[in-house]
């Protein structure tokens, strides 16, 4: 059926929605999307998570999730999986791994807006966001299908992901989404057993572009292989930064 | 005017046409076209790039190029900017730095084909196509309106990256295009004045999926700060590695 578009709205029985966005791709945005939803439902809140990135979906693989999802009998509507206590909506789960999602814009779009009104996500706090690099027909449908509560922006130090994470701030304030802060992703690598760090992408250029866009840097990240193996496994290595995840909500 | 769907054809006064691609972002896909492009130039070949990332263009930054591009009067004919030897055209030199391209299918594939068709090359031996992550609109419209010679694939080590780059192959061969080979980048740290590796984003991954895909490994670049340094400054750090550019042509 054709979504009338009465501009975006709430979600039924979900409390906050919250995009997590990068403009660039690689720079740990679904690995931050993956563990802030993960230590939310752990500490008790009742969590959802979007994996809204239709061309390179990896949250089935980041939380190891290999329930697929399930659209009940007669109706359009899809029950998501769940795993780690999180609910879970992802194209890998529609389609098979290896086959690429060969899709033009205006069938992104329906994808898009399916994700957003069929799926059941009954009760929940916390609906996570993840979104794809770029600012096109996924971003714009997001925008324009459900209101956002605010938006999570990850970038690595250096200034060519600094430049697309500018182009997603922009888009978002375009459309009156409060930009909630920056997350400063694989800011250093320290090699373990000695205390000497090694700034392979650069240092300060999230904290810099935080006080430029008069936003809070929320944490720096450093690279850590772990971080890496939990995302391969799926097994979400926790973020112990100060992220402090609760306070996002 | 419209573009008469002939199916792909090759470009006037080019020689070869290769595409550069990853599936995902963030592995160093613009790293390698770029250094590509310039060490190709440096022995001698006649050159292009085409940044076709029209969501997040970072050609300009990396090449270091502050010239633009100028369209021909009262033509529809894009004159290329020329940088290292290079012939650059970009996304990033038609729209301001830090405005966002929040465009849909429809006019990406406009701007795409204009990229194609209405820059005027002139002579050159190759031209480097550099695409952005995923499988949509962009990547549809290339492998639809130039008749390509090859793609090579760049992924780093990590599992999330290489089902990725399966989805690019497999977009590839549908469409009949050669995979030239596998590039591996970011394959590991090596701590300046140490010989010890850190795998910070595992290891063999390119090795084990060159060999799944019957194509050739062609390199296996560390991590190492010069390089983001050089794609910072717009210096690119000609990969020292056993790329060996000119094998590709
Ligand atoms: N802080 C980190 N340390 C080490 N590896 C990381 C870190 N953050 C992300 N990664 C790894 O980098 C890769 C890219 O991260 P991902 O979350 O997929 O980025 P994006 O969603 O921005 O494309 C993944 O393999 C992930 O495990
Ligand atoms: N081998 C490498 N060592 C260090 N930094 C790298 C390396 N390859 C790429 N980079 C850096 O990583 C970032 C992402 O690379 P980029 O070429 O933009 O990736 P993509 O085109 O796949 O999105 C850039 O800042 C680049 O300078």
């Amino acid at each position: 059926q054709a979504i009338a578009s009465t501009g975006p709205q709430g979600i039924e029985g979900v409390g906050k929605i919250i995009a997590v966005a990068s403009g660039k791709g690689g720079v740990g945005k679904s690995t931050v999307a993956a563990n802030l939803a993960v230590s939310l439902a752990k500490s008790g809140h009742r969590v959802g998570l979007c994996d809204c990135d239709l061309y390179g979906p990896s949250q089935a693989l980041m939380l190891g999730c290999r329930e697929g999802v399930r659209v009940e009998e007669g109706t359009e509507r899809i029950l998501p999986a769940e795993c780690h206590g999180v609910k879970l909506m992802s194209m890998g789960m529609l389609l098979g791994d290896d086959s690429p999602a060969a899709l033009r814009g205006p069938m992104v779009t329906r994808f898009t807006q399916q994700f957003l009104r069929q799926v059941v996500w009954g009760d929940l706090d916390l609906l996570v966001l993840d979104l794809p690099p770029g600012t096109g027909d996924i971003q714009l449908t997001i925008v324009q299908t459900v209101a956002l509560d605010g938006a999570l922006i990850v970038t690595t130090p250096q200034e060519v992901a600094l430049v697309d994470a500018r182009k997603a701030i922009a888009m978002f304030r375009k459309v009156n989404v409060t930009i909630l802060g920056v997350v400063e992703n694989m800011s250093y690598f320290t090699v373990p057993g000695s205390a000497q760090r090694h700034e392979i992408f650069g240092t300060g250029g999230g904290r810099r572009e935080a006080e430029r866009q008069k936003v809070p840097l929320l944490a720096e990240i450093p690279l850590d292989p772990e971080t890496r193996k939990g995302g391969d496994a799926g097994e979400p290595v926790v973020l112990a930064s100060p992220l402090g995840p609760s306070g996002q909500v």
